[in-house]
């Protein structure tokens, strides 16, 4: 699986969400926002309006707010892993949230979307959301599939 | 061949997100 497919494929799988803010491109996924609404709609007693309320909206070419809010949505995703699931992933790589804020690096975002993606598979509506993966073109599937069972590999129950 | 290996890679898949499916869910400290 590489890191390209890793990216498109994960950006495939954002788009059977449905949030108001624009993400189909790595540009719109860049200031974090669509991510964390993405997050809003996956646990919500987490991810709440008053997380949500300290991420910053039309950030615009600001990449420093922009690493602000990526930054934020990290920390709640590891927060959301260890706290609520029970789970730390040791021995992975994190996302370089620098990188996806100030150069759309696609390979970074393509890791802050897996991390997403354990999330969905993980919570308590993971039964929809994995239907919703096995209703995807197969290609997808295949790296889905490998994108979990690498973050299953990194976890520590 | 290829119909085979498709649906070798389609019982792949189903076989791994319905084990995923049947994992015990998660639930909150407390």
């Amino acid at each position: 699986m590489s890191s390209v497919e890793l990216c498109e494929s994960l950006m495939i799988w954002l788009q059977t969400f449905e949030i108001r803010c624009k993400h189909e491109t790595v540009n719109e996924l860049t200031d974090g926002v669509a991510i964390c609404e993405v997050l809003c709609q996956i646990a919500p007693s987490f991810f709440d309006a008053n997380w949500f309320g300290r991420i910053k909206q039309g950030v615009g070419d600001n990449w420093r707010l922009k690493v602000s809010n990526l930054k934020k949505v990290l920390k709640g995703i590891l927060d959301y892993q260890n706290d609520i699931l029970g789970q730390q992933i040791y021995d992975y790589r994190m996302p370089d949230v620098n990188a996806i804020g100030e150069r759309e690096d696609p390979e970074e975002l393509g890791r802050l979307l897996q991390l997403t993606l354990g999330c969905a598979v993980n919570c308590d509506h993971k039964e929809k959301y994995i239907n919703i993966i096995m209703g995807m073109e197969e290609a997808v599937q295949v790296v889905v599939m490998n994108a979990i069972q690498e973050l299953m590999t990194k976890e520590k129950p | 061949d290829s119909k085979a290996a498709a649906s070798g890679s389609e019982g792949v898949l189903a076989n791994f997100f319905n084990s995923l499916l049947s994992k015990k869910p998660a639930t909150s400290p407390g």
